[in-house]
């Protein structure tokens, strides 16, 4: 039996979205200290690691290591479904082939808009009107989620079911490395500087030096850099830019790739690069006291 | 020129 209930349920939501262009389908794998995802996209250029602590959840059960296969493009259609202000809970069973996911919102309005929804829908097994039953079931109706799962209503929770699938993913083991450099910077402003630099080509440098971090891209449009510098005593902490540098490191990556990542933007106001020469980069976004979002980045190298 | 490296020359299988 796994167990899981997250009050930020916004978190699954972003997380989900901060993926599922990147991967199709992937493993929650679950254990008493964690639920974790590692999942390669297709072209196995990049892969994307997620971690959420137990104790970042109020409630966590993990009787025994399970590995629920999903569809990650399904869930992020479900978790849609779920407002910002949601509470999350997973449950699943320990050879069942289902994840459920139960949606609770904040406050008492949400019962009412609940029953409008419920009274929408087609196959209610219950009457129309029955907004007092403790619970009725609902095929799902609706053309964008025909086929992904089940819609169970009990009055101010909406419970859904997710298909779960067996997913044989090969798992990576990353090792532990000590990077040359190491950039803390704001999530928002590396998410502007990867969108600006698409528009001339398709190729990023980031070079680190004495001088800041360069952000630079050539194309046939022109070229365009960005330098940004040391400043660790702004006055917010998510604005703070802040360079550890051991030695200079040039490494250059495909900017599709980097703009998948800044999905995640969302998650947190700042993201962490990890370098060393010609190995991949890691690209986190921290996720408050409860986990992080990387991901890894082969490097593009002579020919 | 530069090419695209994989992500399976740095990272070994579990």
């Amino acid at each position: 039996m796994f167990e899981a209930r997250l009050t930020s349920g916004k978190i699954l939501k972003q997380l989900i979205e901060a993926l599922k262009d990147l991967v199709q389908e992937a493993n929650i794998d679950c254990s008493d200290d964690e639920i974790s995802i590692q999942a390669m996209d297709n072209s196995h250029v990049s892969l994307v690691a997620v971690s959420l602590r137990s104790g970042g959840f109020d409630h966590f059960r993990c009787d025994r290591p399970l590995s629920l296969g999903f569809n990650a493009t399904n869930m992020g259609k479900i978790l849609k479904c779920a407002g910002n202000e949601d509470a999350i809970t997973l449950k699943a069973e320990d050879d069942g082939d289902s994840l459920s996911m139960v949606f609770e919102g904040p406050n008492q309005d949400r019962i009412a808009d609940f029953g409008e929804f419920a009274r929408g829908a087609r196959g209610s097994d219950s009457p129309p009107g029955s907004r007092r039953e403790k619970c009725w079931k609902i095929d799902f109706n609706f053309a964008t989620m025909r086929g992904v799962g089940v819609l169970v209503v009990i009055f101010d929770r909406k419970i859904y079911e997710l298909k779960l699938m067996d997913i044989d993913s090969e798992q990576l083991g990353i090792p532990d490395t000590d990077y040359k450099v190491t950039i803390q910077m704001p999530s928002g402003e590396f998410q502007r500087i990867i969108r600006d630099m698409q528009v001339l080509g398709d190729t990023l440098s980031i070079s680190c030096t004495k001088e800041g971090v360069k952000f630079g891209v050539q194309g046939d449009l022109g070229t365009g850099n960005v330098l940004i510098r040391q400043n660790a005593h702004a006055e917010k902490d998510e604005d703070r830019v802040m360079i550890e540098m051991e030695e200079p490191v040039e490494l250059t990556f495909a900017l599709r790739y980097l703009n998948f990542f800044t999905k995640a933007t969302n998650l947190g106001p700042t993201v962490i690069l990890n370098m060393s020469p010609d190995v991949p980069i890691v690209v986190e976004y921290p996720i408050g006291e409860t986990g992080h979002i990387k991901y890894y980045l082969a490097p593009k190298i002579d020919e | 020129g530069k090419k695209q490296a994989g992500l399976m020359g740095f990272f070994a299988k579990k």
